[in-house]
């Protein structure tokens, strides 16, 4: 299923800036995610944040992605390669 | 923990503090840049120097919005720093965003210089972000720590990489080498090309599909074709001949594109553009063409080396170096956000010549290897790059 329109541009735009959706889906724009990639990269930043993994834009995750943080993107991507982690 | 792509291959790293925040004193800064060194020197045996007026490995500055990579900072709030992973010219270089307010020791005002600088400096040396709330390599902002000792989480990470010294010693160092890093300077130019009038030799200034029809550009001169692999069977014209009202300082075109909707077709030479229609030049457009901070270029931009229209979602794209930029969708001011880092465009090699548009595949070329670009991948397509050689029927 296509993203609905409602979504915030703003996550959108935070996914793709810190790794979380693919350069790609980034590059190409809300039209080329689906809503399981982005319930998945949802998952993601909370499990990088150490919040509930809901899926959803709830209000932890976005309290989250006002949180100052590191511009440096995080090491939730394949395309990135050749990180490892123990 | 989590592991960079890259590490230093020599310990006795060199930083550089290139400029200062008007935040705090400059004695201080280089005091916390120090301390923040201090933390990863204390359990590895890196050393840091700082030196003054030479290339260092880590190249220190305080910047704000665009600074001339392809990250640009964001003003006050949410990113307060980035470092690249180890590597050449910009690897393990860390900048600082200007538009925070740094401070030391901060208890709630402020962002605190040293914890920050100690994390990038993480980055600096090889580690990535760690999903460890309670480690220092953790992405988001924890605030000032009095009497900060690094987490087992990090030291544990850089001596993985490094090896070790201090309380948690699990892994010995790798073997040394001597090699270090090239710290050549960075250029965002290209280098001068002589006129090589042999196209079968590559080195295009540009290449552009205009009506339908291939267009190769190579310093004053211009091959046209609808079937690239005849192109070179009829002699080239020069560019002052056919695009009537082209400056004559202009000795050559680095890009050029016909814009998808409006049909106009689009030079940039150095730090201008032309507009045409036809092979006039667009009514009012000047002679003397208009800069290319027109369309929100950074005015350090000395030349644009390739746009495109992406087939994949039409939109008009401009590289400069390790740089590239996307216009708006309705209009030719590029979007916030930008520009973005080259890598993005998988295994293009940088700086670029020219890319085009050319049967709903998108092209890259470098000398005479020509790069097929996989859309729905983001990287260039496998098999690739091939010769111009055969593209042009040489």
């Amino acid at each position: 299923l296509p993203v609905s329109d409602n979504l915030e541009a703003d996550a959108l735009k935070f996914l793709g800036r810190f790794g979380y959706i693919s350069s790609a889906q980034a590059e190409q724009g809300a039209q080329s995610l689906m809503s399981v990639d982005l319930s998945e990269a949802i998952k993601k930043l909370q499990r990088m944040g150490g919040i509930t993994q809901t899926g959803v834009l709830d209000i932890r995750t976005r309290e989250l992605m006002q949180k100052p943080r590191c511009g440096v993107k995080d090491p939730v991507g394949e395309e990135e390669g050749g990180r490892k982690k123990r | 923990y989590v592991l960079a792509p890259s590490k230093w291959d020599h310990t006795d790293l060199t930083y550089r503090i290139e400029n200062y925040t008007p935040d705090l004193p400059w004695h201080e800064v280089r005091r916390v840049i120090a301390d923040a060194f201090k933390v990863w020197s204390d359990v590895t045996d890196l050393t840091f120097t700082e030196v003054m007026n030479t290339k260092a490995d880590i190249m220190i500055k305080f910047a704000s919005k665009y600074h001339k990579d392809g990250y640009p900072f964001d003003g006050k709030g949410l990113i307060l720093a980035h470092a690249f992973f180890p590597g050449k010219d910009k690897g393990g270089d860390t900048h600082f965003d200007e538009d925070e307010k740094w401070t030391i020791n901060s208890n709630g005002e402020g962002v605190d210089l040293f914890m920050v600088a100690a994390h990038e400096f993480g980055h600096a040396l090889g580690l990535s972000h760690s999903n460890e709330p309670k480690a220092l390599m953790y992405p988001w902002y924890q605030g000032y720590i009095p009497d900060f000792q690094l987490p087992y989480d990090d030291t544990l990470g850089i001596q993985v990489i490094y090896g070790g010294k201090g309380p948690y010693v699990t892994f010995r160092p790798p073997a040394r080498t001597t090699r270090r890093p090239n710290t050549g300077g960075y250029s965002t130019l290209a280098p001068p090309r002589k006129a090589p009038i042999d196209p079968c030799k590559g080195n295009f200034d540009a290449i552009a599909v205009i009506r339908s029809e291939v267009f190769i550009f190579i310093g004053k001169y211009f091959w046209r074709s609808r079937e690239p692999k005849t192109i070179l069977s009829s002699e080239p014209s020069t560019i002052h001949d056919f695009w009537y009202g082209l400056p004559d300082n202009v000795e050559s075109i680095d890009a050029a594109f016909e814009h998808p909707t409006n049909r106009r077709i689009y030079f940039f030479s150095g730090n201008r553009y032309w507009i045409y229609d036809g092979n006039s030049l667009s009514n009012g457009h000047p002679r003397s063409g208009k800069p290319i901070t027109d369309f929100g270029i950074p005015q350090d931009i000395e030349k644009i080396d390739a746009v495109f229209v992406w087939g994949f979602n039409k939109r008009i794209y401009l590289i400069s170096n390790d740089m590239y930029w996307k216009f708006k969708e309705s209009d030719e001011y590029i979007e916030p956000d930008y520009p973005r880092d080259m890598s993005i465009w998988k295994n293009v090699p940088i700086p670029v010549d020219t890319a085009f548009k050319f049967q709903d595949n998108t092209y890259f070329l470098k000398g005479k290897e020509m790069y097929k670009f996989y859309d729905m991948k983001m990287r260039v397509a496998l098999n690739w790059p091939k010769s111009i050689e055969d593209f042009l029927g040489c």
